[in-house]
């Protein structure tokens, strides 16, 4: 764990009184390499370790703290600062329908997480819609029927046709069946497809979804920086979701995202079933990420 | 990779050679290993060439496999290819299109769903067994994948099917009794035919970081893993994690996936890898 790398690394402090810049370099490159086994991304890693280094140098040792779990903590508040602010609220229109719509690259975890939203707004007390506008997968309007169907959720779904019409479709049937939420399912896509991804803007133009979600896996490594950041530029974000964050994978691409695009992750998939959905929590994604 | 050429070889040219390869997810210590093999051969001197025909033959020496994208194959009976790895890497694609690839060595397939528990796995198999024109074995929602897996030997072995390939559900390697189920698969496998499964392939997502390490270490301990297919190099992420995966665990690629098409799978080229890596 990281508290045992450093008191490796920058054992030797104890006799000095400050963290000088030349004493903490060591124990900055211990954490440095954490970040970026972590898969945190390099350019990412290092603004980050420059402002590390900048509260690090300076700061008084406090004689009952040893030096690395100084450190941990300079490091440790400046990420969970990095990674909020936390707000897992959902801002719901107040006339008509609140549409979601759920984008991200091919197996991040669209489908899912629209089930696992669907059922944490009808446990609130909302009446949401899934939209089956991935026409392009193999069973992919199935799944989220299976899925609508095991939740007691309806979904919208056509066999045929063009997801832009979907989504209008969908919502014009959210509002004949009085259904206060659309969750739209879009297919996965590279954010080097442009065609793809101009289908998404045509959604967000024809649709004008109140929260567009970035659905991000959290095994994802450096390229994370380079597919959300598209996927911000197209879309403007509202939020993202980390998916997968059940196994041990450190989830570097949380810091990656945050920094790069400002936009706030508001939860984190723990699981297959549809019920493992939380709001995102930056302590333990720190304590994760920093292993 | 140009514009290293004329630069000194000095701390800064180094530390742009790390994040190159950082970025491309080879890792800390295997970049760490390269970056001090580059500073012995060319400390100080003039990057050219020579450099970066060094770097690139460092990698492809990871990555060269004698055998190639060659898969094995049963001396008789049927060939048996057990296809397994973490939720959404590609795998039940990858099956689609090695199917198709392996279908024009005018070979019969048959394949095996054995993802019985997400919604729809099977009729996703189901559709792309309808493109390639193969059989498909699958089980009732919720069948044990076991015994899906038994029926489909029974099956292969009954109507003298030259390749079986098994589709098994997406699961994390921190998932014991996830994992306990897929040995409980590869062992039916093996005992209905013997020798088999001839090929192991682990499934990884090149957009993934440092983790797919740990799943290689994982599944390969569980069940044997003997190759990787390398999917969603279509997209923007290099995929450097195989570099380690070969140093640590031994693991050679076979396949890289670079699309959603039935006609989009590769046999591992490491040249052209490490090219694009590098660029
Ligand atoms: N362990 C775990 N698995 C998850 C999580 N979220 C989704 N999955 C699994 O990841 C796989 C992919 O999920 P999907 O919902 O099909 O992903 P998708 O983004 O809709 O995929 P495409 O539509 O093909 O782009 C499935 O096996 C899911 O069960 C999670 O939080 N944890
Ligand atoms: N761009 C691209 N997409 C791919 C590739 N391989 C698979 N996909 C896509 O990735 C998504 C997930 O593929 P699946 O085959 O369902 O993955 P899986 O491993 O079987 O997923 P689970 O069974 O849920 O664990 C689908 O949208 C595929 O079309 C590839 O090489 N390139
Ligand atoms: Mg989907
Ligand atoms: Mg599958």
């Amino acid at each position: 764990d990281m508290q045992k790398r450093l008191a490796g690394a920058i054992g030797r402090f104890r006799a000095r009184g400050i963290l000088t810049e030349a004493n903490i370099q060591d124990g900055l490159k211990e954490v440095r390499d954490a970040l970026l086994e972590a898969d945190v991304n390099f350019q990412v890693v290092q603004e980050f370790m420059a402002e590390v280094g900048k509260k690090a140098v300076g700061a008084q040792l406090i004689r009952s703290v040893r030096p690395e779990q100084q450190i941990v903590k300079i490091v440790h508040d400046e990420l969970v600062n990095l990674m909020g602010p936390v707000d897992p609220t959902i801002r719901f229109s107040n006339s008509g329908p609140t549409v979601l719509m759920l984008c991200g690259l091919q197996g991040s975890g669209k489908t899912t997480t629209c089930g696992k939203l669907a059922r944490l707004l009808a446990a609130q007390g909302r009446k949401p819609l899934l939209v089956a506008a991935d026409l392009q997968r193999p069973a992919a309007v199935e799944q989220l029927r299976l899925i609508g169907n095991q939740l007691g959720v309806p979904v919208y779904t056509e066999e045929k046709g063009d997801p832009v019409a979907v989504c209008q479709n969908g919502v014009a049937e959210a509002n004949r069946r009085n259904l206060d939420t659309v969750i739209l399912d879009t297919a996965g896509r590279l954010h080097v497809d442009d065609e793809l991804m101009n289908e998404l803007t045509r959604i967000e133009k024809k649709v004008k979804p109140h929260q567009v979600y970035f659905v991000c896996d959290a095994l994802t490594g450096q390229d994370a920086v380079s597919s959300a950041g598209v996927f911000n530029e197209a879309l403007e974000l509202d939020g993202v979701i980390l998916t997968k964050l059940d196994g041990d994978a450190r989830g570097g691409a949380a810091l990656s995202v945050k920094k790069v695009t400002g936009v706030p992750i508001k939860f984190v998939g723990k699981g297959e079933k549809l019920d493992k959905i939380e709001s995102f929590d930056p302590e333990r994604m720190v304590g994760q990420m920093l292993g | 990779v140009r514009s290293w050429f004329g630069r000194k070889v000095d701390a800064s040219f180094l530390e742009d050679l790390e994040a190159r390869l950082i970025q491309a997810d080879v890792g800390v210590a295997a970049t760490g290993r390269i970056v001090a093999r580059v500073q012995e051969s060319f400390a100080d001197k003039t990057a050219g060439e020579d450099l970066v025909e060094f770097v690139r033959n460092e990698l492809k020496a990871l990555l060269d496999d004698p055998r190639k994208s060659t898969l094995a194959e049963a001396e008789t009976g049927p060939t048996v290819y057990l296809i397994a790895g973490v939720n959404g890497s590609g795998k039940t694609t990858s099956i689609a299109k090695l199917s198709q690839r392996l279908k024009e060595g005018n070979r019969t397939i048959l394949l095996a769903a054995c993802d019985t528990f997400r919604a729809a796995a099977s009729d996703q198999l189901e559709i792309w067994a309808g493109r390639a024109g193969v059989d498909l074995v699958k089980g009732s929602p919720g069948a044990d994948p076991a015994s899906v897996a038994h029926d489909a030997c029974d099956r292969a072995l009954a109507r003298k099917i030259d390749v079986l390939i098994v589709d098994t559900a997406g699961r994390l390697h921190t998932q014991q009794h996830l994992m306990r189920e897929l040995e409980k698969v590869r062992n039916v496998i093996s005992r209905k035919i013997p020798g088999s499964p001839h090929e192991v392939l682990l499934v990884l997502d090149a957009t993934n970081g440092q983790n797919a390490i740990r799943q290689a270490e994982i599944f390969t301990k569980s069940i044997g893993c003997t190759g990787v297919i390398l999917t969603k190099l279509d997209g923007t992420a290099k995929g450097g994690i195989v570099v380690s995966i070969r140093q640590t665990i031994g693991l050679p690629v076979k396949f890289v996936g670079v699309g959603e098409g039935i006609d989009d799978l590769q046999p591992f080229d490491p040249s052209a890898f490490v090219d694009s890596l590098l660029e």
